[in-house]
């Protein structure tokens, strides 16, 4: 169980907020607008209406004693970095910040933010490789230069087996699953054979799946 | 390569193009605004200025030449819904409609929309589990029930080797990465043996990671 302050209750906020408390979490809620935590009371530990920009106001939080500070002030960029910066300055141990444009991140990355968050570029781009790749029926970006593709299963594979293949040892692919007829398939024999019309969801270094997958994108 | 419409050039339909000009496709870029469409000049292969809800100016787009069409129009939600509908009524092939508020989700699905994104809500949940999970490093949600999480070794593994442990064949789990002092090791044989400051990342059903996993959320 996590201790986390979210200052800023947006809709990114609010929904934050939805899911740490189905997670049980402890959560202070803090908004300058008292109609933005009125909705949430059920759901946090306990709440504060004021000023995220105010140093008094902060360093009466005891931000140190939080896990996690997320700041979900959405559009006025000054003040979500004023509070970015203070939460950090008086002791924050981890700072989540929500940017609004690309510019901010570095912004926010240089004045306290640990690490940062952009709700509409970060779907954006999944939304594109998700919605519009020729083969990949969908896709999950993963931390260094790993992603998963679900994908139609490579020309190249087609009547041939896993082991003949050399999926794991040559090719440095994990096959998390295979699709056939609609149903996945998790766990299969090293001797099972590729048939047209399957599709295989592929773990791998990125350099390997745009290697060995038919990528079109 | 896919031919693609983007209707409202706020900034998830802006970052929308740049991905997909990345990717190679045949963008159009559709606004009321000619400041909205000056920025992604560059990108698109043609754009037009005009209002979305006007039926004779959708029908004037031959949105059916399109494989998909995105509706990217952020707070009108009025506005989203119209040009959601009149897409699909005019023969739209694929409409993805951006939702800004929870309640819009059922009505665009209702109405035209063959599949809805949210950002905010999307990444406020991404974010909740990356962040705040007392076990969990990083977390992926795969479609049906499936998920990879990234954890710190569970107890019960310490000291025991992948194929006494039965990953696969007993527990269903797919490890797809051990990391041990910082560096992840995709391959790895059946003896290896887990020690304790190892973190694993896993594929598998939500029930079987919850099952086997220290997840403490
Ligand atoms: N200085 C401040 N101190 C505390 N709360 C603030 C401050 N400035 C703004 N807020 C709050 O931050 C919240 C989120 O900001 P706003 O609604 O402008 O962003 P948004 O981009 O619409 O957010 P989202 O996209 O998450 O819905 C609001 O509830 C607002 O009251
Ligand atoms: N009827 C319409 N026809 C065409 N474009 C429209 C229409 N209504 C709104 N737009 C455009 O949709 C774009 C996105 O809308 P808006 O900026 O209100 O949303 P937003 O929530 O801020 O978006 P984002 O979060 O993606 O930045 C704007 O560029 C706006 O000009």
């Amino acid at each position: 169980m996590k201790s986390v302050l979210v200052i800023g209750i947006g809709r990114f906020g609010y929904h934050l907020i939805d899911q740490l408390n189905k997670a049980g979490d402890e959560i202070m809620a803090v908004d300058s607008s008292e109609e933005r935590i009125n909705p949430v009371l059920g759901m946090v530990t306990s709440s504060l209406i004021g000023d995220a920009t105010d140093e008094n106001f902060i360093k009466s939080l005891g931000v140190s004693n939080f896990d996690v500070c997320f700041v979900a002030i959405g559009d006025k960029f000054q003040s979500s970095l004023e509070t970015t910066s203070l939460l950090k300055e008086n002791g924050a141990k981890y700072v989540v910040a929500r940017a609004s444009r690309s510019v901010q991140e570095k912004f926010l990355l240089r004045n306290g933010a640990d690490s940062v968050v952009f709700p509409e570029r970060q779907l954006a781009e999944w939304s594109a490789i998700r919605y519009c790749s020729a083969t990949v029926i969908d896709y999950l970006e993963y931390p260094g230069d790993y992603s998963i593709f679900e994908v139609k299963v490579p020309k190249a594979w087609i009547g041939k087996s896993l082991v003949d293949l050399g999926i794991r040892n040559k090719l440095h692919l994990n096959i998390l699953s295979i699709r056939r007829d609609g149903n996945p398939i998790l766990e299969f024999p090293a001797d099972m054979v590729f048939m047209e019309g399957d599709t295989v969801t592929v773990f791998g270094a990125d350099k390997d799946l745009k290697k060995h997958l038919d990528l079109n994108y």
